[in-house]
């Protein structure tokens, strides 16, 4: 997981 | 392969299409709107004068604000969110990157061989500073004949659905899922390009596509490759955080 962080939060975040 | 009625795969075209637009980055109106102009030759020189390193970080940052855009259109395909986090990453860490190759047909100009970039329409010699003139060659000849096939937004948005949603990544956990909604899309794919009367070849040229673009992207990661050997220090420091997630 800490090696996608950022496409792990990208995935996350609620669509707008 | 699943059974699929006709208004499944009309709903599935139609939510593929609406999430394709809502993500696409540029639309084209708005881009013929703009009217957007050539890069003058001493624009074009002035790029060309870069140093490789400082052109390598501008297109890292064009690529990875493409590929935003890409994991937003992901989110919105049926399904994709359904399937474990694992393969959403193996899915997007292989795809994104092809689905910014598809897009690219969209902003390109074929009077001209020329592609939007940087607020301009440019030129492969703009990209000169890069060093790598074969990938750019290969680039500007896909975005080519890509838009030579004329596909509609729709056509467009299901191809890049598809090429998502390939079943064959490797490190997948659920084969068996991303498969069933690979074919799906194909269907509707299959069913779009079908009431729109295109010729039975298209959809054989768009599976040519497919091994075209895992060779744009294994040429992008070699070059990338031989520009961290000699720039190290500029890839960890100056390339965007999400660039080297993907790519590194």
């Amino acid at each position: 997981k800490e090696k996608h962080k950022i496409l792990h939060q990208l995935l996350q975040n609620s669509t707008s | 392969s699943p059974t699929v009625s006709m208004a499944e795969l009309d709903h599935l075209a139609h939510v593929v299409s609406k999430s394709h637009l809502e993500t696409c980055q540029y639309l084209r109106e708005e881009l013929q709107q703009m009217n957007c102009q050539n890069f003058l030759q001493d624009e074009v020189e002035s790029y060309q004068k870069k140093p490789r390193e400082v052109m390598w970080q501008l297109c890292a940052l064009k690529i990875t604000e493409a590929i935003q855009y890409v994991v937003e259109f992901a989110k919105r395909i049926n399904g994709f969110m359904d399937l474990c986090q694992n393969d959403q990453i193996v899915l997007l860490k292989a795809g994104s990157l092809e689905v910014v190759f598809i897009r690219m047909c969209r902003v390109f100009d074929s009077h001209n061989n020329t592609i939007y970039f940087d607020r301009k329409f440019a030129g492969p010699d703009v990209f000169k500073a890069l060093g790598c003139d074969d990938l750019i060659t290969s680039v500007f000849d896909f975005a080519k004949n890509m838009s030579s096939l004329h596909l509609t937004e729709e056509e467009l948005a299901l191809f890049s659905a598809f090429v998502l949603l390939s079943a064959d990544r490797s490190w997948l956990q659920d084969k068996l899922q991303v498969e069933k909604l690979q074919q799906k899309t194909q269907l509707a794919l299959q069913h779009v390009l079908q009431k729109n009367q295109r010729e039975d070849g298209v959809l054989n040229k768009l599976r040519c596509k497919v091994s075209a673009l895992r060779s744009l992207c294994s040429q992008h990661t070699e070059k990338l490759s031989a520009f961290r050997a000699i720039y190290p220090d500029i890839v960890r420091t100056h390339f965007p955080p999400l660039y080297k997630e993907l790519f590194g």
